[in-house]
């Protein structure tokens, strides 16, 4: 099973054209291997992308260089899986 | 497994297996309302399912839902069991639904994308896609919300078989989708079509590959604005509503456009609960609150298409 460990997910809001076009440029890095859940729509909309563990740093330390602010907005994305699985196990099966 | 739908969890999430057991429970319970119909198979060779509730007559005109297309928003499917549930339950005694039934068919695929579901529980929780394989590319799967015939790999979808919105090669190469096409097309008379996604809180109608606007743009409009006043209504939660194209981005191939361009003038699309701090690992807590509200919306829409027959 493919694991999340040490990935986060960050929100970004974009509140200039300036920074909603770099991040409407980080859906073309494809080496980050970035899954926009919430993909870049305009100033002011929330933009969250789940960031596999080596992008991490490089992703917050472009973000930072752009001066784009960003917040955790999932810490680690495992340990919600873990706990939705063991829900899952928890839910009585008859 | 439960041995009716009685003692079945809907506040909890289930696996595929689960969720075809359930369908066959409710068939069994309900012989004289709900059946179950096979309208294809996908990419994996998986049954792709349909709960037909009807309380009789031929080719009436219906109002399809689907949940679940985008495999990891798990919401959409928890809610699809529980919108079935609730039919049964109440299609004698609420006025509104059984108005609807006195008229209409509702047909209601529940897990839209099995194999990409199927995945979320064996290998990956995030997949969204279908799993589909494509030559020259290591990367799997279609985004089945890009791959109808409806202005079709312009922009607003992507080539790249690696992106989580590759449109696919060709319109309707997932059969997941051309199962609808072909169900859509050979019904002929389905007179709403909702589409079910998670997360932003948006209910979303034509167009997403244009900013021209939908020609019936002004009762879409306000017929979405009612539909999340009654969803909001419940517990508070607040929705957007707008066309795709001026609400979200530029979306071409999706499911909407395509409905909308065949004549199904009542076509929308949700974007479920939550915007907050889970994503697509929504607390199975929130299952039943995001099925109860989205269900008033869905009512509106139903009940609108009812006395608005075209």
């Amino acid at each position: 099973f493919e694991t999340f460990v040490g990935q986060q997910v960050l929100r970004i809001i974009p509140t200039s054209d300036e920074e909603l076009q770099k991040v409407q440029e980080l859906q073309e890095l494809e080496h980050l291997e970035l899954d926009f859940w919430l993909s870049p729509r305009g100033l002011g909309s929330p933009v969250d992308v789940r960031v596999p563990f080596p992008s991490l740093q490089p992703l917050k330390a472009h973000l930072e260089a752009n001066g784009i602010s960003y917040s955790v907005m999932i810490e680690d994305v495992q340990a919600l899986v873990d706990e939705e699985q063991s829900q899952m196990l928890r839910t009585p099966r008859g | 497994l439960p041995v009716t739908t009685s003692t079945f969890d809907y506040s909890a999430y289930h696996t595929l297996d689960e969720i075809y057991t359930f369908m066959d429970l409710l068939v069994a319970e309900n012989p004289d309302l709900v059946s179950k119909i096979e309208i294809g198979r996908s990419t994996e060779n998986r049954p792709l399912y349909v709960l037909k509730f009807s309380k009789g007559g031929t080719n009436r005109p219906a109002v399809w839902i689907d949940t679940g297309i985008h495999s990891r928003e798990w919401v959409t499917q928890a809610s699809g069991v529980w919108f079935a549930k609730k039919i049964t339950l109440d299609h004698e005694n609420d006025e509104g639904l059984a108005a609807v039934l006195e008229q209409m068919d509702i047909f209601l695929e529940i897990i839209t994308n099995p194999d990409g579901f199927a995945f979320t529980h064996s290998q990956n929780r995030l997949w969204r896609k279908t799993r589909s394989k494509h030559s020259g590319s290591l990367c799997v799967g279609v985004d089945p919300n890009r791959n109808w015939d409806a202005a079709f790999g312009e922009p607003g979808a992507s080539g790249n078989p690696c992106s989580q919105t590759y449109h696919g090669p060709y319109a309707n190469s997932e059969p997941e989708v051309r199962a609808i096409v072909d169900f859509v097309k050979s019904h002929g008379n389905v007179k709403a079509f909702v589409s079910i996604h998670s997360y932003s809180q948006l209910l979303l109608y034509p167009y997403g590959y244009t900013d021209t606007p939908a020609p019936d743009q002004q009762e879409l409009h306000e017929l979405s604005g009612k539909a999340v006043a009654a969803l909001s209504s419940l517990y508070g939660t607040k929705y957007k509503h707008g066309s795709i194209i001026t609400t979200i981005y530029k979306a071409s191939g999706n499911t909407v456009d395509w409905t909308y361009d065949q004549g199904i003038k009542y076509s929308f699309t949700f974007e479920l609960r939550d915007t907050g701090l889970y994503g697509f690992l929504l607390p199975a807590k929130l299952i039943v609150p995001t099925a109860q509200e989205t269900w008033l919306a869905l009512k509106v829409i139903m009940e609108h298409a009812r006395d608005h027959l075209y």
